[in-house]
């Protein structure tokens, strides 16, 4: 997190806000609402009270306006700035302006009006952005539903202003992992389309053969429809699609477009209704299989003909000798398994049936 | 070494002109003429600390990855500064 230079913050924590006009795209108490709910996100971790006028001056003035609005920081028409937020102070501080040249919805249809809100009143409570990917403060727009602080959030604004006296209960988000954290585990991993694609969290990484830095982005930033969290996915480049499994459901995606019919049940494959999760997958190409590995066990699916195999499941530490009991995540390239096991990720070679190398499993992330 | 005095490519001139105005709103890049190495120099500096914000290659190189996130909606408030 950051604050704005000289660490600006409200010296009362009493604020009054009002607000000025409204947007023509929702109802008045749409408007209402979601602006009370923003302030609402930052008063349950804070000391902070928000208390509405109706006439006069507040410290937070709220208002839409398009273009040059009055303030010589125009907008821009539609996309590119949304809104932005002057940190406290007199005047002009704290206020909060919405560019009305924009579509605000109350869902994901348009700019949610509530996101873009509880970001820009944390501005007007003295934060300023985050390069933390998963943080409400981060300056890029994602939508997002849930709890919308992450712990950066959290710690950046009580950093100002102190814990709430009566917190009520909150879940706060992760901050976006490390990827040089010595412990680093992953959800899944995957190929798609000659990248290296691995889960983590909220987030996921690109990594590009031709690229050092492997890229970081939140998981629904690319694909909306996907959870937040992800247990497993495999690439069948043959079909060019990307199985993704989370829970008893898994997505198929040609690309970043969602397959129409998915989500579907995993026990479409063929598993039984009491494996209720699967802990990682895999394709391997010389044999058209796909593995998939759920607690100790292992079972294989054959592509081409859409069906469990026989014999299965099998136990891992049988058929991989020198691999853990569980995977998180595996990859397959030129012969070589890739399972990723907490902080430990093992190379082991089909052809010779053993692991042949030991790694930390963010090695693979270029550290 | 091609003369920086030659104009660009008019597709080059528009990713630089996208770069120089999110640069300048919410990095402080100083306003100057496009091509004089002093300001070249200081594009690339800011570039950089886009870059380094963002947690993408660091490189002051105007890559596409860079250009892509320059592009998407967000907050009007500058990434440094006041």
């Amino acid at each position: 997190y950051n604050h704005f230079p000289r660490h600006l913050k409200w010296q009362n924590n009493n604020i009054t806000f009002r607000i000025l006009n409204y947007t023509p795209d929702l109802k008045k108490s749409d408007v209402d609402r979601a602006i009370r709910n923003a302030l609402n996100v930052w008063a349950d971790v804070t000391p902070l009270t928000f208390k509405k006028l109706y006439a006069g001056n507040a410290d937070i003035m709220i208002s839409f306006g398009s273009k040059e609005h009055g303030d010589y920081n125009p907008f821009d028409g539609p996309d590119g700035l949304l809104a932005h937020a002057y940190p406290p102070g007199q005047g002009i501080g704290g206020d909060t302006h919405f560019d009305e040249d924009e579509h605000w919805s109350k869902d994901s249809s348009a700019y949610n009006l509530f996101v873009v809100a509880a970001h820009e009143l944390g501005h007007a409570l003295g934060m300023s952005h985050s390069s933390d990917a998963g943080a409400l403060m981060y300056p890029v727009y994602s939508y997002t539903t849930g709890y919308p602080l992450a712990e950066d959030d959290i710690e950046g604004i009580q950093a100002l202003y102190g814990p709430n006296p009566n917190p009520r209960k909150v879940k706060p988000k992760p901050d976006a992992p490390n990827k040089c954290d010595p412990m680093l585990s992953f959800d899944a991993a995957t190929e798609l389309r000659g990248e290296t694609i691995i889960f983590k969290d909220r987030f996921y990484w690109r990594v590009h053969p031709q690229m050092v830095e492997p890229e970081q982005t939140l998981i629904k930033s690319t694909w909306p429809s996907l959870p937040n969290k992800v247990d497993a996915a495999y690439e069948n480049p043959e079909k060019d699609l990307v199985i993704i499994f989370s829970g008893i459901r898994m997505w198929a995606l040609n690309g970043y477009n969602l397959v129409d019919g998915y989500p579907k049940y995993i026990h479409k494959l063929g598993l039984p209704k009491t494996v209720r999760k699967v802990d990682a997958a895999v394709y391997i190409k010389d044999t058209g299989k796909t593995l998939l590995f759920t607690d100790e066990d292992y079972w294989s699916y054959d592509e081409a003909t859409g069906t469990m195999d026989s014999g299965y499941p099998r136990v891992i530490e049988d058929d991989f000798p020198g691999m853990d009991d569980e995977v998180d995540a595996a990859v397959y390239h030129y012969g070589y398994l890739y399972f990723f096991h907490e902080h430990t990720q093992y190379e082991y070679s089909y052809t010779a049936r053993k692991v042949i190398r030991i790694m930390r499993t963010n090695s693979i992330l270029n550290c | 070494a091609p003369s920086s005095a030659l104009p660009l490519p008019s597709e080059d001139t528009d990713r630089r002109n996208i770069a120089e105005e999110y640069l300048r709103r919410f990095y402080r890049l100083p306003a100057g003429l496009q091509g004089k190495q002093g300001d070249s120099d200081g594009f690339k500096t800011k570039i950089k600390e886009m870059q380094r914000f963002f947690k993408l290659k660091v490189t002051g190189n105007l890559d596409d990855n860079t250009l892509e996130l320059m592009k998407q909606a967000r907050c009007g408030v500058p990434d440094i500064g006041e």
